[in-house]
């Protein structure tokens, strides 16, 4: 563990908190795409099964967990709770989602670093996390009032996987770790979709007005 | 458990 993941993993956690927050006060999910959301419990299904095949710490078997159930959690109010599913944005997020699932698994057919199972289902939750936030940021542009909760969830997911770069850097050099090509270009990608977000974000910040994006 | 496995991350 170092400084890098841990912030990556606080950051992480902290926008899951943000959004069940947001959802769970205000009782609504405007603003937010399921499509994402969907995507994300299926990014965690495949990375996470491993709980069943190998134990690394406490910390990293309860972070799973957790991830797994906030992620079902969140569809689960967004698709069935009475009040929230009224307040979602079916009209606007249109995004096919169920279409980049099948080229992201057969990409971690073609492009893995060894043929098993549960090789081939992490190679594929790392590519289908790469573009998962696609559907969000759509969303994200044809939405007229941004709220803060949704834009600060927005600017802490996109910023762990920034920190995780942070962090393979480290880990390369301080711990000789070997070169993990796949997880450093997908986790570039997905960093990489975020940056018209970051900039409308920050310069929203600093000049201390609402978050808009410009179609 | 290798450091160089980052398997070992979220």
């Amino acid at each position: 563990m170092n400084i890098f993941r841990l912030a990556g993993d606080m950051s992480h956690l902290l926008s899951v908190i943000l959004l069940l927050l947001k959802i769970r006060t205000t009782k609504s999910c405007a603003g937010i795409s399921l499509k994402t959301q969907e995507l994300y419990v299926v990014v965690f299904l495949a990375r996470y099964l491993n709980l069943f095949t190998r134990y690394y710490s406490f910390y990293n078997t309860v972070m799973k967990l957790v991830f797994i159930a906030t992620s079902v959690c969140i569809v689960w109010y967004m698709r069935f709770h009475k009040v929230v599913k009224q307040t979602y944005n079916k009209d606007l997020d249109t995004f096919r989602h169920y279409v980049v699932i099948p080229p992201c698994f057969l990409l971690a057919l073609l492009v893995h670093h060894e043929f098993t199972v549960m090789e081939v289902l992490w190679t594929f939750s790392l590519y289908l996390e790469a573009v998962a936030i696609l559907p969000q940021l759509i969303l994200l542009q044809r939405t007229r009032n941004i709220d803060n909760l949704t834009g600060n969830y927005i600017f802490l997911l996109g910023a762990y996987r920034a920190l995780y770069l942070l962090n393979w850097i480290y880990r390369f050099f301080m711990e000789k770790a070997q070169a993990r090509w796949i997880s450093w270009i997908s986790g570039l990608v997905q960093t990489a979709l975020y940056a018209d977000f970051f900039y409308y974000y920050i310069k929203s910040w600093k000049n201390n007005e609402k978050l808009k994006l410009p179609a | 458990v290798s450091s160089n496995d980052v398997k070992d991350e979220l």
